[in-house]
């Protein structure tokens, strides 16, 4: 198994790749990759020998083949449905994002008050939220993300495993209990800052 | 030094305690805690243990005390005064959020866009982004919130690093070069659903 931080190095990598990709460079040295995401050059290399032998020593990568590669290894060369539940504060802001960039499309929207069913944001309609599992499945949906408050957060994604969906990104601060092996992964912007005060304070104490 | 992970951690307890403290519970054992943040009863025994001996065997930790220590430890008992950079979509989000629980008070907003310099949102005004420095030194400003488009993130940055702030966590995805010992944190949602896509398409391979 993929230690979780090279996933999460590679999503930058890919960030790097797009940059240059645009500018037109067509070969990219690990060296580059490593300064443009602040790591070092031979973590970029064995992030990378993971996946086989892309780079030919001295001459660096080809780099529309890495970046298809690295698409391909995060299963983003391909389109991904996704739906939100909760068009709250934080789910405004992320219907108004531009997911499509990495093939990620978000197809509906649910929420439990009625003064926001029927609204369309960003052309995507937001439903009863008693539609979830049955618009879920229907729809063939992937990809469901939980902006609903804590107390909901379970009952949400009940009704989203329910409807067959593979994955779960919720920003609720609270842990999710998983079912049919569906996969759950955290945004706690709250923790987030709280980890930056202990790391502030232990920067004092030194 | 302390594991990332171990602070993620502690944030998770402090919030399991804080649920168990409003029921009025003065004792909770750490089989307790495990089960309600989904982890195992040694590793919350082995975290605890870092910062002194808690808990009596058989009998469980005195819960006030233990939250109070891990307050403490996180530098939770003291306000922290914090500024948003951005006034977009994430940050109207942020600046609706009670941070104010944790001891976060965000004190002021800046934004280059007219329109929204001088709007008041949750209490917070919005100041031209000129200001950053100025203010942040003006105000005692220890925690920066980055919420602007990537390529405005290293310049905010240094904005409010002259301005003596303390730690920053940043929205955009860009790593940003730090100064004078900042400390930066990072709330990538790209990121997260791009590894959750890899995670799917992981429990397909198997
Ligand atoms: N806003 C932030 O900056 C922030 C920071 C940290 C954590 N969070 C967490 O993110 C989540 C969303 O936060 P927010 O600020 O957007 O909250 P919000 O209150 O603005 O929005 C929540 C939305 O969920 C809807 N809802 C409630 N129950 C539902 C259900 N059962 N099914 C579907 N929709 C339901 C509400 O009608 C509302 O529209 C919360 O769990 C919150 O703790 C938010
Ligand atoms: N919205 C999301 O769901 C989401 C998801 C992933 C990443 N992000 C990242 O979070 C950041 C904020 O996203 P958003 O959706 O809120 O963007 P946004 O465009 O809605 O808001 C950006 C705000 O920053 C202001 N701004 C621009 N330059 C500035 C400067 N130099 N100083 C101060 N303010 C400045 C703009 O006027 C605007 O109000 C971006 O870096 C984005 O890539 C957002």
């Amino acid at each position: 198994k993929l230690p979780r931080n090279t996933i999460r190095r590679l999503s930058h990598y890919l960030r790097c790749l797009d940059i240059l990709d645009l500018k037109g460079v067509q070969l990219v040295k690990s060296r580059e990759l490593a300064c443009m995401c602040r790591v070092s050059d031979s973590l970029v290399r064995r992030d990378l020998s993971y996946f086989g032998d892309f780079g030919k020593k001295g001459v660096g990568y080809n780099l529309p083949e890495l970046r298809e590669r690295i698409l391909q290894i995060m299963g983003l060369d391909k389109v991904r449905k996704v739906v939100l539940c909760g068009v709250g504060n934080i789910g405004t802001a992320l219907l108004r994002y531009p997911f499509k960039e990495r093939n990620f499309e978000i197809i509906a929207a649910f929420d439990t008050d009625p003064g926001k069913v029927g609204m369309v944001i960003n052309g995507i309609r937001v439903y009863p939220a008693e539609k979830t599992s049955e618009l879920t499945r229907e729809l063939g949906v992937e990809i469901g993300i939980i902006a609903v408050p804590p107390e909901a957060a379970q009952r949400t994604a009940d009704l989203l495993m329910e409807g067959g969906i593979e994955g779960i990104l919720s920003f609720a601060l609270i842990p999710i209990e998983p079912k049919n092996d569906v996969v759950i992964q955290y945004v706690e912007i709250a923790t987030e800052l709280e980890i930056l005060s202990f790391e502030i304070e232990e920067r004092k104490r030194r």
